[in-house]
């Protein structure tokens, strides 16, 4: 996959 | 959440602490690049704009805002509190010459056209080069504060534990974020230099100064 799923990181 | 991922989240904070700390107890921001902190206050407040549609964890929410506000408060340091000791004749990098073609490549190469999300590329991008005023600083005078060099190894040692992380979320959830990893691996490439002084000079005891 190379959607991303949110920005949950910093 | 990993390890990495951790250990790179507390790096990163460490890196903006030793920062604000170095400020504050030696009333002066020289040596600091003001330019490079600027654009930092720019990246985290581009990015962070989710922090009013979005909410993720405690862990993440409270993270965001201590990295805005160190950031704010340093930026208030350098250019209004301490302003007098702020070596602006060394701080020439223009930039322009980063803003304006990381503005234009986020509106050609992101996620999702869509204003937040831009935003969010913008601040990748802008992260990975936001650093070279400071590098370019320390090129012009030739040297660098003990302390300075530690902000500036936390500070890219923060984005190396970064790829690991990316690495260990791809193999074990399937996680993968161009846009993030490639500017990621710019913004550690640009550290390398300073790693290998910073080995090689500051952690024998050394200061950081570059031959003239």
């Amino acid at each position: 996959t190379d959607k991303t799923v949110g920005h949950d990181e910093l | 959440m990993n390890i990495f991922r951790l250990t790179g989240d507390l790096s990163h904070l460490a890196a903006i602490i030793i920062l604000l700390l170095k400020i504050w107890k030696s009333r002066s921001c020289a040596g600091i690049s003001g330019k490079s902190q600027i654009l930092f206050a720019m990246v985290f407040t581009t990015r962070y704009l989710d922090l009013l549609t979005a909410y993720i964890s405690l862990y993440n929410t409270s993270m965001k805002i201590i990295y805005i506000g160190c950031s704010y408060a340093t930026v208030y340091l350098i250019y209004a509190k301490f302003k007098a000791t702020y070596d602006g004749n060394h701080d020439t990098f223009r930039v322009e010459f980063l803003v304006v073609p990381v503005g234009g490549l986020s509106f050609l190469v992101n996620h999702d056209f869509s204003p937040l999300e831009i935003l969010w590329t913008f601040s990748i991008y802008l992260e990975a080069v936001a650093i070279l005023p400071q590098l370019f600083m320390i090129s012009k005078t030739g040297e660098a504060e003990t302390i300075t060099t530690h902000y500036l190894f936390f500070l890219g040692l923060y984005r190396a534990l970064y790829l690991i992380n990316w690495v260990w979320r791809f193999y074990f959830e399937g996680f993968f974020d161009m846009i993030a990893i490639v500017a990621g691996v710019v913004q550690t490439i640009l550290y390398c230099d300073f790693f290998y002084l910073y080995v090689t000079k500051v952690l024998k005891g050394k200061k950081l100064s570059l031959p003239a």
